[in-house]
Order: C-alpha cells, then structure tokens, then sequence
C-alpha cells in the first residue's frame, strides 16, 4: 500500500506545521447530514471570541459548508474532491498554506461524509470526532466499526429528535462502541438547542490544554 | 482502471444469471441509515404475498441487516465487505449462487451504506434507487453528485418526520437532483407510516413489467 505510506509522509509534514504553530487540528467525521457544519456552526458561536478558529471543509463538490462557516465570520477553505470519497494529507496540505496558521487555536477538517474511508487517512490532525446523529440509527459503530474504532470522541448528534423517535438508544450506541474496546468519551448533544455543549467544549478545551 | 473493467465483466456475468431466470435486481444506496433496510421491510409486508422476493445485504459488518430481513419469511443473504465501502459484481455473484433464482421476481441488493463509491461499481443489477433521508438536508444531491446521477428513482424517506424538521425542503431536494440532469422520479416515502408506498410499489411493478 504505497499510497497510504506516501499519504503518511505528507500527513506527517502537515502535523509538523500544525505543532510549529501550536494549532490542534480536529478531524471531524460522520455520515453525510450528521450534523458536522451545524456543530461547528454552534461551537463557533459559543466559543469563536475565546478561541482562534479555522475550518478546511471537504466535499465532492459545491462551496455550501464553507460559506456557512465564513457567514459565521471564520476562515474556511474549500477542498472539492471531484468523485473521492475522503480527505487526504496532501489535499489538507494544499489548504492548510492558505490559512494564517500562526493566529489559529484550533483548525477543524470537516471530513467527506462517508462512515468508511476517512477514518484511514491520517491528515496530519491531532484528534478524530466521530458524529453519529440520533436519525441513523444505535447500529451503527457495530456496522461501521473501523470508523469508530477510530475515534477519540464519539458525539451523539440531533439529541434534540430523541423525543420523536422510538428506537434510537444512546445506552446501545454506547454499547457498541465499547464492544469495539475504545474508550473515547461519548456525548449528547444538540446544535440547535445547544444540549450537551457544555461537555463538548469541555472536552474541546481539555485537548487544547494537554496538546500545548 | 483495470479493477473496473473486471468488476464490468463481472457484472455481465450475474446479469446473465439474473436475465435467465427473469429476476430484476434493484440496488439499494444511500447515506447509513437512512432507511433501506426499513423500506424493504415495510416493502415486503405490503407485496411479500404478491411477488417472491430475495435479498442480497452489504455490510462491513454484522447480520444484522439480514437478520431484520429474515424475520420477515424472505430469503437473504449478508455479504460481510471487513473494509470494502461498497459491493462489487464478484461479492454479489457469491452471493446470488446461495439464492434460489429460479423461484424469484425481485431481487433487492442493499448495499454499504455510502454516497459516493457503490454508484460506480456495476452489480449486473437493473435499477439504482437512491434514499434521502429528510434528517440529512435537501442539499445532498448538489454535495454528493455522483450518487445522484446514477439514480434511476430517488426516495425522499423518513417524510413523516418532516413536521418536526424546520430546514428539509423536499422541492429543493428535487431541484438539486434536476440540477444534475437526472430526470428520475422523485418519491417522498415513510416506511413508518406507509406514506407514498402506492407510488413507490406502483414504480416497482411497473419497472418489473418492463422488464420482462
Ligand atoms: N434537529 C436537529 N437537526 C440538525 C442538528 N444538526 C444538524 N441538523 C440538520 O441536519 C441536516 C444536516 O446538517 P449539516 O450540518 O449540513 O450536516 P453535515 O454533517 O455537515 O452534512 P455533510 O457535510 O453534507 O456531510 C440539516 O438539515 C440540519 O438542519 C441538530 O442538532 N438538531
Ligand atoms: N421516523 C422514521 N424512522 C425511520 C424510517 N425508516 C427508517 N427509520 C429509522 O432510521 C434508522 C435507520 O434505519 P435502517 O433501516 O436501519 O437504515 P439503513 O439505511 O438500512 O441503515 P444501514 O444499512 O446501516 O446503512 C432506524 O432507527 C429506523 O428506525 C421512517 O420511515 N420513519
Ligand atoms: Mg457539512
Ligand atoms: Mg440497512
Ligand atoms: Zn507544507
Ligand atoms: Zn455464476
């Protein structure tokens, strides 16, 4: 597998750009409509005057996720990836040179929605958030388990449906999240109502702290 | 790309077998959980009687799928990929070998749950129906196009959620899929309540008596 060693080498000179600023770089992944760019889009409300943020998006296509970051008043840059299906170190590469790294905190990558290839390509961050959103159903880090094998933080998106629907369980989520022996702390949250954020940004500036 | 001229005449290869025995096979794609394995339930309760059904199920993991599927008196077979994002023609030929072809109408591939790599693998299937689900956001088949494309129906599903969602317009949904030149039919679904079911199984028969 020469490509994932290659990408490795990059991931490695973008990690070392990330550390000579001091910016802790967060892989955010998901399915697609988990609720990636609407955290981001309440994390930055909440925490955007305290923190120095950056976002790079990925997408096949269209510029939609980063003007609703930009509209937030945050730098974001556009990676369109044509057909693939996941962020690579060198696409991230690309991006990172045109953000001022220097006056960033924390750079969010907001993955491809896809719950399989991403979590494979090391992009030089520091930390993988995985969002399973209440709507897809508690099965899913059984069937999808190399992506959630991967996380460091698991957040249980769209808290805010749990009243309309009958059969997602957080506790069976949980579950089967352990049953792939990762420990990462799981959170509830709601961008819309901001459930949960207290723990997220918790969590957040926790990371922050122990990678300076 | 020499994988998918193999993958190509491999899937002319499960055709024949699909033609032979007058089977039509229909690929079912879209996001996790976005409510294929629902569909095929509720779809088999309402003409599991009328028409002899089978089911081929991708998965990274689990039988859980096939399980759902079994429990519902209808032959399935679970295709378990380990790291695979999608199904291919030689995963799909193992698999209709353990299926009694000769005594089916319908054969239904779920595949992984994925939008963007499963559109571009040839299964010797006949049909692609795409789910969308009304939790993921209507601008899906702007960011995900090749999905879109490929699409031969598009199911809105999930439609009785839609009271509580303030953002999923389905008339946008629609125009994202027009913007991509695909006239397909665009069918808003619930396979809670049974919403749209007429349209959907009147889509069905009628690409079934097409094909014979
Ligand atoms: N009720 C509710 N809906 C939410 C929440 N977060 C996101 N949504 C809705 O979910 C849909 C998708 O949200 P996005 O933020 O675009 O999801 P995403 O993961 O960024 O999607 P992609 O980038 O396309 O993969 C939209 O219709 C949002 O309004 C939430 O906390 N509660
Ligand atoms: N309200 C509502 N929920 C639904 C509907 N269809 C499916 N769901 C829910 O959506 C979640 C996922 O449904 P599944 O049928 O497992 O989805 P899937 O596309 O087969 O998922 P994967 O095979 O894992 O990709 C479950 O919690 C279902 O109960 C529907 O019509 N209405
Ligand atoms: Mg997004
Ligand atoms: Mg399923
Ligand atoms: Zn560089
Ligand atoms: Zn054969």
């Amino acid at each position: 597998q020469d490509l994932l060693r290659e990408n490795d080498r990059q991931a490695w000179h973008n990690r070392e750009h990330f550390d000579r600023h001091q910016v802790l770089a967060v892989n955010l992944m998901s399915s697609p409509g988990s609720g990636k760019t609407a955290l981001l889009e309440t994390t930055i409300e909440a925490i955007g005057h305290e923190f120095n943020i950056g976002v790079i998006e990925g997408d096949l296509e269209t510029e939609n996720d980063a003007q609703r970051i930009r509209a937030k008043g945050v730098p974001a840059i556009q990676i369109t990836t044509g057909s693939a299906c996941h962020l690579d170190a060198h696409m991230v590469h690309g991006a990172l040179h045109q953000l001022d790294l220097e006056n960033l905190d924390i750079l969010f990558i907001e993955n491809v929605g896809n719950l399989v290839c991403p979590a494979s390509f090391d992009l030089g961050h520091h930390r993988n958030v995985t969002l399973l959103s209440v709507t897809e159903g508690d099965d899913k880090p059984a069937k999808y388990p190399v992506m959630f094998r991967a996380a460091d933080a698991m957040l249980i998106t769209k808290a805010d449906l749990l009243p309309v629907l009958d059969d997602f369980k957080c506790a069976n989520a949980e579950r089967n999240l352990r049953n792939l022996a990762n420990p990462a702390p799981v959170m509830e949250v709601s961008a819309k109502t901001r459930q949960g954020f207290n723990d997220w940004l918790t969590w957040l500036q926790r990371e922050l702290q122990s990678y300076h």
